[in-house]
C-alpha cells in the first residue's frame, strides 16, 4: 500500500493534473485514496467534489479520522478523496516546520493504509509545512517536470530538499520517478529539456512522458478525470500508460 | 514612484514572465528596479544574473542596503535587480506572518524609491510571509491569470487575500489589473475563461492579453528578457503594449 507523493515547488508543472489522473487510472482496478494537501483545493474540484462535509485540515488536527473524512469520487473506479478547503492555508502557517508536526499526515495515513492499494498525495507549490508533511508521509515521490526552462532550473533544489528529508525525517523515502509533462513535440525547447533531464537523471526519469493536450486542461472544468471527460484523448492514453509504469516501478522497489 | 507587486498564489500562471518582461519594457525609457522575492530565483536568472554578491535576503534582514545590493542587468535599458537566492527559502520560514516582519520589504524599499521610476516585485506561488511582504510593500498589484480552469478557480481566493491586506496592513493597496496570460486563440477553454473573467471583474481586467508564445518560454534559457531574445515576436509586442497600459493605469490611479 504505497503512499505516492506528487511534488515540485515549481508552480504549474502538472502536479494536480498528474495526481488526479494517475489516481483515477489506478482506481480502475484498485482502491485508491487521493489526498489533496493544497489549500487551492484543485484536486478536490478536479474530481467533482464540491462543499465536502469534512476536510483534510480536520484530519490533520485530529478532529476526525481519515476513514470518516474520505469521500467517494463520482464515476467509475474505486477512487476516494480526502478533500481540501481554503482553511488548509491556516495549517500551512500553524504547523511548525521544526517538530513532530511534520509527521502528522504520516500518522493519519498509518490507520488507513490497509484499506487502500495506493494513496496519492497532491502537494502545493512550496517547500513549507504542507509539502514537508507530504514528503514525510510518502514511500516514493513522483516529481512532475514541465518541459520548460524555469522548471528545469528548479529540479536541483527539489532533489536537494528530498535528500534532506531522506537524511532526517524519512530515510525510507525514494524517488519513484521524474515525469516530463506538457511535452510539445512541435517545439525545440521541449526536446532540449527532455534530453537534458534524461542525460542528468537517467533511469530516475519515467519512460512515459505526458504530451501537452488541451483535453487535460478542459477536464477540470467538468469536475472529472480525463477518463470520464475524454477517454480517447492522448492525455488519457498517457496517464493510463503512466499508471502501468508506476505499478511496475512500485513492484521493483 | 509606484511599487508594483506581481502576485497570484496559483503556480505557473506567468508571474515571473510578466515581472521580467514588464520591467524590461518599462526600463527602455525609465529607471526600473526588479525585486525577485521567490526562492526559486527565476526572475534573477531570467535577466541573466548568475551568482550575485548579495541577495534580497541580506537586504530583508538588514545586512546590506537595497542600494548596494542592486545589480544592473545586462542589455539595453536602465534595469536594476535585487537578486534572489535559495537562502530566501529560510526567510519564508523565519519571517513571522503575525508581526512587523511583514513590513520589512516596504521599509527597505522606502529608502530607494526616489532612485527608481518603477519597482516591480516578483512573488512566489504561495500566501506565506514572502508574498505578504510583497503585498504590504506594493502600491498596486498585477495579478497574472493563466487562461485555464484551475487558475480561474483560484482568483477569488487571491482577491480575498488582497482585501484582508487592504483592511489591515496596507489600506492604500489597489489592484492595478488582472492580466490574462497564455491566451491561446485556438482553444475554446481560453476564450471561455477570458469571457468569464471580463464579465466578473470588468475594468479590473487589463485590455491587453498575453498570447501563448513559445519565444517567451525560450527567452529564460538565454538569460534575457523577450526584447533582447526575440524583439519581433508576439510576446515582445504584447509586453510592450502592457507597459503602455500599466503606465496609463498608474497615472489614472
Ligand atoms: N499535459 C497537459 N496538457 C495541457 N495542459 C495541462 C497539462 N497538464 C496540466 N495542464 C494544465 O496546466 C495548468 C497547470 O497544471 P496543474 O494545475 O496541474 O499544475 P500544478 O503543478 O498542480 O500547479 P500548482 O503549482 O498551482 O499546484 C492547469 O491549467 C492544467 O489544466
Ligand atoms: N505567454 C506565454 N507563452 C508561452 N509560455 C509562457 C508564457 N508565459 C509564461 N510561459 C512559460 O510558462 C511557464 C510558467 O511561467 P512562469 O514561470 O513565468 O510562471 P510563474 O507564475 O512565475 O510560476 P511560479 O508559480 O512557479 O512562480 C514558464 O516555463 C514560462 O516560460
Ligand atoms: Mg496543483
Ligand atoms: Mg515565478
Amino acid at each position: 500500500m504505497p503512499v505516492l507523493g506528487v511534488t515540485n515547488q515549481k508552480g504549474g508543472v502538472g502536479k494536480t493534473t498528474t495526481a488526479v489522473n494517475l489516481a483515477a487510472a489506478l482506481a480502475e482496478r484498485r482502491r485508491v485514496l487521493l489526498v489533496d494537501l493544497d489549500p487551492q483545493a484543485n484536486a478536490t474540484s478536479g474530481v467533482g467534489i464540491e462543499d465536502p462535509d469534512h476536510h483534510v485540515y480536520d484530519v490533520l488536527v485530529g478532529r476526525i479520522s481519515a476513514r470518516r473524512a474520505a469521500v467517494k469520487a463520482e464515476g467509475d473506479g474505486d477512487l476516494w478523496v480526502l478533500p481540501a478547503a481554503p482553511d488548509l492555508a491556516g495549517a500551512a502557517v500553524e504547523l511548525d516546520t521544526e517538530s513532530e508536526d511534520l509527521g502528522r499526515l504520516a500518522k493519519v495515513l498509518l490507520a488507513v493504509r490497509p484499506t487502500y492499494d495506493f494513496v496519492v498525495v497532491d502537494a502545493p507549490p512550496s517547500i513549507g509545512a504542507l509539502t514537508l508533511n507530504a514528503l514525510v508521509a510518502s514511500d516514493a515521490l513522483i516529481v512532475p517536470l514541465q518541459a520548460e526552462y524555469y522548471a528545469l532550473e528548479g529540479i536541483a533544489a527539489m532533489m536537494e530538499t528530498v535528500r534532506r528529508v531522506q537524511g532526517s525525517l524519512q530515510p525510507e523515502l525514494r524517488i519513484l520517478g521524474i515525469l516530463l509533462t506538457m511535452v510539445d513535440a512541435r517545439t525545440r525547447l521541449s526536446g532540449q529539456v527532455e534530453e537534458n533531464v534524461r542525460q542528468h537523471f537517467g533511469d530516475e526519469v519515467f519512460d512515459i512522458t505526458i504530451p501537452r493536450n488541451v483535453r487535460l486542461a478542459e477536464a477540470p472544468s467538468y469536475g472529472a478525470p480525463i477518463f470520464a471527460y475524454a477517454p480517447e484523448s492522448q492525455g488519457a492514453a498517457a496517464y493510463r500508460a503512466l499508471a502501468e509504469e508506476v505499478t511496475r516501478r512500485v513492484r521493483q522497489g
